[in-house]
């Protein structure tokens, strides 16, 4: 009998389980949550999202995405977590009330499936998608540096062998391009927070570009409030700020795309670093982690909420 | 299945500029097979490298040679991975 009640959200869990977690997350809350399929991968598996949504039509939306980079598991898991929590407070946390009350969420908990499946079978510190490169023996394209934003300039690679292949063209992945299309055609998407880890940072608009983005200081103060919140439960210091002015140049990144395309609340988060397990943070590390983000994408979520465009 | 046996994770910190040049330079070299888990942003800041068993010598020879300050975050990545997959066994017997 399947319960998600007995689902262990401190274990990290392969496709499989989250997929038939994500079944039982619907199936207990009908009104509140659905799947949807966005696209397949490139090995043809379904891209799923699920979406919390009290009713209306074509609401105001927040995206969320988990694991786009398939060897951070700390993220997925953490995505599960979140999901679950958001169920558990509509109709008691008056801000995850408010928010689903007006707007939908729509969360992608495994956007890189195929490569997540590759982690659990063959290769633990897989980052790429799955996708067969022409001419080349080397696999995979990075989905953070395939969105046509910047596309093909720093911060990227054009060998198939390296760890951020930007792929042959913008949005040759399809699970890049399903998002792209997903957001799209929705047309009313205020927010996409896409989640990493690790390197404890909470980052906006611009990677492909040195120049501040038009909403500059409002992204930075309500950074600045999410990483204050998020250490106030463990005191784990994220950094904050632009992703150019905070880490590197980085061509082709989703929040980038999601920028230039009218999405004005874009934010990436890199999850805790505990300076000791790089991406093989151990299990007892979900829950701690996904608490303490938390409070970070209620602020973001509330200020969205607060200040419609 | 890939292994990972004896592999190291390095968390290195360049002091300055030079160093972070030759770091690239260190990361450009296919054949060490390396990868930056967390990338060089700045002189003081630090940076997780991944090095494959057969690359350590050379990788530290290299970094002490060029005084880059270094310290070893995972001793033997196939260790830990072991021990993660036992724990993913015990909870899902659970």
């Amino acid at each position: 009998q399947r319960s998600i009640s007995t689902f262990d959200f401190a274990s990290y869990h392969t496709l499989e389980e989250i997929y038939d977690w994500m079944d039982m997350l619907v199936d207990d809350h009908p009104n509140l949550v659905s799947k949807i399929q966005i696209g397949q991968s490139y090995e043809n598996r379904p891209l799923y999202v699920l979406k919390f949504s009290t009713g209306g039509s074509n609401r105001p939306a927040i995206w969320l995405d988990t694991g786009i980079h398939s060897r951070e598991w700390i993220t997925q898991a953490t995505g599960v977590w979140t999901a679950n929590k958001i169920v558990k407070e509509y109709g008691q946390d008056p801000s995850v009330t408010a928010i689903l009350d007006s707007m939908d969420i729509f969360f992608e908990i495994i956007t890189n499936p195929d490569g997540f499946v590759f982690t659990h079978s063959s290769n633990r510190l897989w980052r790429k998608t799955r996708s067969i490169n022409a001419g080349s023996s080397c696999v995979g394209v990075d989905p953070n540096r395939n969105w046509d934003a910047g596309f093909g300039g720093s911060g990227s690679s054009s060998d198939p062998c390296s760890e951020t292949y930007r792929g042959p063209y913008a949005h040759s992945e399809s699970e890049v391009k399903a998002i792209v299309d997903f957001i799209r055609s929705h047309g009313n998407v205020k927010s996409v927070i896409s989640i990493h880890s690790y390197s404890q940072m909470l980052l906006f608009p611009y990677g492909y570009k040195r120049t501040p983005a038009a909403h500059h200081q409002e992204l930075n103060e309500l950074a600045k409030k999410a990483v204050s919140d998020l250490a106030a439960m463990y005191g784990t210091k994220y950094a904050y700020g632009s992703v150019a002015d905070t880490i590197y140049l980085a061509d082709g990144t989703t929040v980038d795309w999601a920028y230039d395309n009218g999405v004005k609340y874009s934010f990436t988060f890199e999850l805790r670093d505990t300076g000791r397990y790089g991406f093989l943070l151990p299990s007892t590390q979900i829950i701690p982690t996904a608490t303490e983000t938390w409070p970070a994408l209620l602020d973001i979520m509330v200020h969205v909420l607060e200040h419609p465009y | 299945e890939q292994l990972f046996r004896g592999d190291q994770v390095l968390r290195i910190t360049a002091s300055n500029e030079e160093q972070i040049t030759l770091l690239r330079v260190l990361g450009e070299q296919a054949e060490l097979q390396i990868d930056f888990w967390r990338d060089l942003t700045g002189p003081g800041h630090p940076a997780d490298l991944w090095v494959p068993f057969p690359s350590l010598q050379a990788v530290k020879i290299f970094l002490e040679f060029h005084s880059i300050s270094y310290s070893v975050m995972i001793e033997d990545v196939q260790a830990l991975l072991d021990e993660e997959k036992k724990n993913m066994t015990r909870s899902r017997r659970i």
